[in-house]
Parts: structure tokens; sequence; C-alpha cells
């Protein structure tokens, strides 16, 4: 573990305490994108069903059963408790698209030809472009509430930091997975054009506008 | 190999 890595967890764990704060706090769904949240649960239930046969350590069994259930209870209070809020008219990308060509290339390009790899290395490619549904819903709707924009950044930073865990894992301990590394740059640049937004706008206490 | 020791990353 490194500072790096502990800190995007940390990012990624509070980008998921926001989200459900948000939806139980005021009682909607607006502007959040169902689409992109049934794609981290995919991402989550393939990448971690090594739950069942790898104990790595408690925080990681943890840090596993909470993302686990969090995305599962995000989906829960949007398609059901919450349904009603759900922007159904402008979530409307089209995710076989993204899951179709993760799958594919984790048949291809992998570590292993292995089942367990196979899926770990589809969760990989999958969390590259889960946000795009999300971000597609935001460049729809031409804005986004503020605590939404928080999310997004915790989401978006939590990859970013995990590149520079990469970089301090090839130094410190000489090893990389380029899968991973590659995946994660992807994921991370998608966040670009909305980090700079955020930081100039959402930061100054203005609403996230997007060009129309 | 490399991927091994990445299994300790969420």
């Amino acid at each position: 573990m490194n500072i790096f890595r502990l800190l995007g967890d940390l990012s990624h764990l509070l980008a998921i305490i926001i989200l459900l704060v948000k939806i139980w706090k005021t009682r909607s769904c607006a502007g959040i994108s169902g689409k992109s949240q049934i794609l981290f649960a995919v991402v989550y239930t393939s990448r971690y069903l090594d739950l069942i046969n790898a104990f790595i350590s408690p925080y990681n069994t943890i840090m596993k059963i909470v993302f686990l259930a969090a995305s599962y209870g995000t989906i829960y209070l949007m398609y059901m408790k919450f349904k009603a809020t759900y922007d159904v008219n402008h979530d409307t990308f089209r995710i076989e698209f993204l899951i179709a060509p993760a799958a594919v290339l984790a048949l291809i390009v992998n570590h292993a030809f292995e089942p367990l790899e196979i899926l770990w290395t589809f969760s990989i490619y999958l969390e590259s472009v889960a946000i795009l549904p999300q971000l597609f819903l935001v460049s729809k709707t031409g804005e986004a509430e503020s605590i939404t924009s928080h999310y997004l950044f915790m989401l978006g930073s939590y990859r970013a930091l995990y590149i520079f865990n990469w970089i301090y894992r090839y130094y410190a301990e000489n090893h990389y997975d380029l899968i991973a590394i590659v995946a994660g740059i992807v994921q991370t640049v998608l966040y670009c054009d909305f980090f700079y937004l955020y930081i100039t706008k959402v930061l100054k206490g203005k609403k996230l506008q997007l060009p129309a | 190999g490399t991927r091994e020791k990445s299994k300790d990353e969420l």
C-alpha cells in the first residue's frame, strides 16, 4: 500500500458516499446516470469475485464489500425507491456499446486466458468507460448540481491517484501492469474536460454549466 | 507475473 493508492481508495469511497447522500438527502436522482451506476455494479461484480477465494487483507475485503453494497444500493435507490425522479429521457447512452467491446477486448488482450483473469480484465476495460453515460447525461442536460460535480471530481480523482500509485510501484517495487495502467489513463483522460470545468467554475462557486 | 502483484489493488 502507498499514499497514492490510499488517497485514491478514500477518494473513491468518498465519491460513492457523496452520491448516496445526494440521492438520500434530496430524495432525488436527477442528474445522475443510472446507466453508469449499472456499469459500475458490473465492474465491481466482475472484479471482486475473488472475494470468494482470495483473502488479501481486512482493508481489501472490507472495501470490496462496501463498493459492491454501495453500487447495488445506488441502483436500488435509482430504479426502485426514487424511480420517479430518474431522468429516463436524458439517460439514453447505449451501454451495450461499452460492454460488448470491453468483453471482446478482454478475450483478446489479457494476462491469462482463465475465467477470473478474463473477468478482471473485462472489469478494468469497462471501468475506463463506465463514466461515459454520466458525462453524456451532464452534456445533454447542460449542467450538473454542485454535489453531483463533487461526486464526479472525487470519482475522477481516484483513478488519477492510482496512476501515481502505478508510477510509485514501478520505481519502488519494480512491477507494473500495463492493462490497468493504459485503462486507467484512458479513464482519467475522459474526465479532463470535466476537471477543467470543475476547477474553473465549481470551485469559484459557480454552477457547472457545459457549453450547450 | 506482473498480474499477481496488482491483485492487491481495488
